[in-house]
């Protein structure tokens, strides 16, 4: 099955 | 302290039963914006941004910043004690360990009021870069709903695919596959019931069909749904309300 992303490598913490 | 008056419960009952499956703990922040909250899944792959504009309330006053650190199922709990007429007044003071939640009935001859203890909680907030994508898709959310739900009998994920012919949802799975493509029809009389694409370039990316599903949750807060795409960035779904919105990012998926 296609590897879920990790919302942390496309949004910054601010 | 803040003081926020919705005219109608069902609004922020149509909020929580959006977001509670997603998230279970997160702050409402209140300022003279009105009242807003990001929180991302415990897998880190998908994020809910929400925004109350002060517009939308009947009354609002908010002195200072207050974070309200809840939990979202006790907080559905106490709203269930509100019918979706009543009009509804959250209220807490400026380093609060409860909210309290008042609801009349417009006949004004009933007045429920409960305190929810609220909970400290350290969440942190991500920056979401501004993003111009390469589809921009509009549609009803009823129908939006209703792929979803067919295609994640099927699989656990789907292909969507923004190209000039209109968008497509497909998907494979054991037992077959299948696909629902939507073609670009403006609905004159009815906005709310047409499919309108906007494409910049072609888009093609993998989502998981559980996150789907659970985002159509807020289907009831708008009659359309928004969906916007790049390539390699996480999907935007909008849920636009009269003073505000629900907007739900996911990761995509990657590779096989």
């Amino acid at each position: 099955a296609p590897f879920q992303e990790d919302l942390y490598k496309y949004f910054v913490s601010s | 302290m803040l003081e926020a008056r919705l005219e109608q419960s069902s609004v922020l009952k149509k909020v929580v039963d959006a977001i509670k499956d997603l998230v279970q703990d997160c702050n409402f922040d209140c300022n003279d914006s009105g009242i807003q909250l990001q929180a991302m899944d415990n897998s880190h792959v998908a994020l809910v941004a929400m925004h109350l504009k002060t517009e939308g309330f009947a009354l609002y006053r908010c002195d200072r910043n207050i974070a309200l650190g809840i939990n979202l199922v006790s907080l559905q709990k106490v709203l269930r004690a509100a019918q979706n007429e009543d009009v509804m007044t959250l209220k807490a003071e400026d380093s609060p360990d409860a909210l309290s939640l008042v609801f009349e009935n417009s006949e004004n001859d009933r007045i429920s009021e409960y305190d929810l203890k609220l909970m400290d909680i350290d969440q942190e907030h991500l920056g979401i870069p501004e993003t111009e994508y390469g589809a921009t898709v509009k549609m009803p959310s009823a129908e939006f709903q209703r792929i979803c739900r067919d295609l994640s009998l099927l699989s656990e994920s789907v292909a969507i695919e923004a190209t000039k012919e209109g968008i497509k949802f497909s998907c494979t799975g054991d037992i077959g596959k299948g696909a629902v493509t939507l073609r670009q029809n403006p609905n004159v009389e009815k906005p709310e019931l047409g499919t309108t694409i906007e494409l910049q370039e072609p888009v093609a990316l993998t989502f998981s069909l559980k996150y789907l599903v659970n985002f159509c949750k807020a289907s009831g807060l708008s009659n359309t749904v928004t969906i916007s795409l790049s390539n390699e960035v996480p999907l935007l779904i909008e849920y636009e309300m009269e003073h505000g919105y629900v907007r739900f990012y996911l990761a995509p998926k990657i590779g096989d």
